[in-house]
């Protein structure tokens, strides 16, 4: 593990699943989009967040989200303020 | 599909026959247990229907194309809100547009401070019960330093319909393959190196887990690797993403050469279909300068195929930001994928002066910018406005002239 320096990012690839996903029976366009809001703002977290809130959530904890979601993670680039998370279907 | 995570919220949009909603109480296990974000439902975190009390929800979608071959709550807009509803207290559902067109819903709930609304009394901490009978506060948040001078925020989404089939072959594995193929080697890691934003330049790294199972990703056990092998281990899907963002104009939207940080992650999926998520930090936010200076984002999702073919595009880096205007941003979009319709919808916070209420403002807010109703080769058919306590909404469906 490592810690990028500030202001860098760092691109993570899942291979087990970016390597190999078939998406021949993806039909339906529009997407569903949902937007949860637990703070005012990233400096107004209240004095019970862990480091960097939500962000400070390992990967592998929102698997277990995304596994009932139905997508997979194929890559992540995280920066300082935002992570963001490529996924499946 | 994208998830962005940011501290203090989370955005996940998902495609096709996902089914969104059915990870949302887990979300709120995790922002209480891992993120430790405030819980009024229970005694502990132990207690398994433990939820994180959230500011505020947002839920849209535009109407599906195939309905009836959606899963859980999915199948209706009439279903989701009832899902919503047992899940949330102050929640709102609107429809905006047509009935008998494509129309768009929204669910929001609206925050309300812990004077208004009392916490509930916790659970018993054993009770083991997967259904949760209490509704879920929203908008309680502790007043903590700088709780009051959140940032102005805005999102622009545009949803486009009927591509032009021309265009969309750009988005078939077999397409991008060939003119994947007619780059020479070079110019092929020129267009990653400028999708990607130049890692090597930027004291960054390539983090790689090649043949990881799942709890390798999440634990961080890759090797840390140079950026040459990083790009040498990348997927064909990683890699053909990364042409088709450079040739079809999308790594154009946010150019390099106005927005120096901006990064593109995209994926071209087998046998069609294109996906990206972009990171565009704020101006003159480098290194450890700006701390406090968000970085933004932005995302595609096309479907090509002619029977269901659809683009949508979301940003929320800030309006006139680099000079440059929402109606330019989707104007470009547009032009990549000459769509038969579609339609934008925007929402951005209210001016919070203090002459707000008594004033209104409108020339100050972009959602009502004239020059959005005017995107050439299309005439604009609705436009509707929706005031709420504190955002504005504006919705506008064009259709090709």
């Amino acid at each position: 593990t490592f810690s990028p320096a500030p202001g860098s990012l760092q691109l993570t690839i899942n291979h087990d699943i970016a390597a190999d996903l078939d998406s021949t029976n993806a039909f339906e366009g529009p997407e569903k989009l949902l937007e949860v809001w637990f703070a005012p703002s990233p400096t107004a977290l209240p004095p019970t967040a862990r480091d960097n809130g939500l962000k400070g959530v390992s990967p592998s904890t929102w698997e277990g989200m995304l596994d009932m979601v139905n997508c997979k993670v194929l890559s992540i680039v995280k920066s300082d303020h935002v992570d963001a998370y490529l996924l499946s279907e | 599909s994208s998830m962005f995570v940011f501290p203090h919220k989370l955005i996940l949009k998902t495609c096709g026959t996902t089914t969104l909603l059915l990870g949302l109480r887990r979300l709120l296990r995790i922002a209480a247990v891992d993120a430790g974000f405030p819980f009024h439902n229970a005694a502990s975190t132990e207690d398994i229907n433990v939820a994180a009390t959230p500011h505020r929800v947002f839920y849209s979608r535009k109407n599906f194309l195939f309905p009836d071959r959606q899963q859980g709550p999915h199948t209706s807009w009439k279903e989701e809100v009832k899902f919503l509803d047992d899940t949330f207290e102050n929640g709102s559902a609107y429809m905006v547009g047509r009935m008998n067109a494509d129309h768009w819903y929204l669910y929001m709930t609206t925050p309300t401070s812990s004077a208004l609304t009392p916490p509930l009394t916790p659970r018993s901490s054993n009770t083991s019960s997967p259904t949760r009978t209490r509704k879920i506060p929203t908008g309680i948040v502790p007043h903590v330093s700088g709780a009051g001078d959140a940032p102005a925020d805005e999102t622009l989404e545009v949803l486009m319909m009927d591509l032009d089939p021309e265009l969309a072959k750009q988005f078939y594995l077999e397409q991008a393959s060939a003119v994947a193929s007619k780059q020479v080697p070079a110019q092929a890691q020129e267009a990653r190196r400028a999708a990607l934003g130049s890692l090597g330049d930027i004291d960054s790294t390539v983090d790689v887990f090649e043949n990881c199972g799942e709890s390798d990703l999440a634990g961080g056990q890759g090797a840390e690797i140079d950026v040459t092998a990083g790009e040498a281990m990348t997927t064909e899907g990683h890699a053909l993403g990364t042409v088709v963002s450079d040739t079809c104009g999308l790594a154009q939207v946010y150019p390099t050469s106005h927005y120096p940080d901006a990064r593109i992650d995209a994926y071209l999926f087998s046998p069609c279909g294109y996906s990206a998520n972009g990171v565009v930090p704020a101006p003159d936010a480098g290194a450890e300068a700006n701390d406090n200076k968000p970085a933004h984002y932005w995302t595609v999702h096309v479907t090509p195929e002619p029977i269901c073919s659809y683009a949508s595009f979301e940003t929320n880096v800030p309006s006139g930001q680099n000079g440059r205007r929402t109606s330019d941003t989707i104007q470009h979009v547009v032009d990549i994928f000459k769509p038969g319709r579609f339609t934008v919808t925007f929402f951005e916070t209210k001016n919070k002066t203090a002459d707000d209420e008594a004033v209104p403002q409108p020339a100050a807010r972009a959602g009502v910018d004239k020059r959005m109703d005017g995107i050439k080769g299309y005439r604009r058919m609705d436009r509707i406005i929706h005031e709420f306590d504190d955002y504005h909404l504006v919705f506008r469906y064009f259709e090709r002239e």
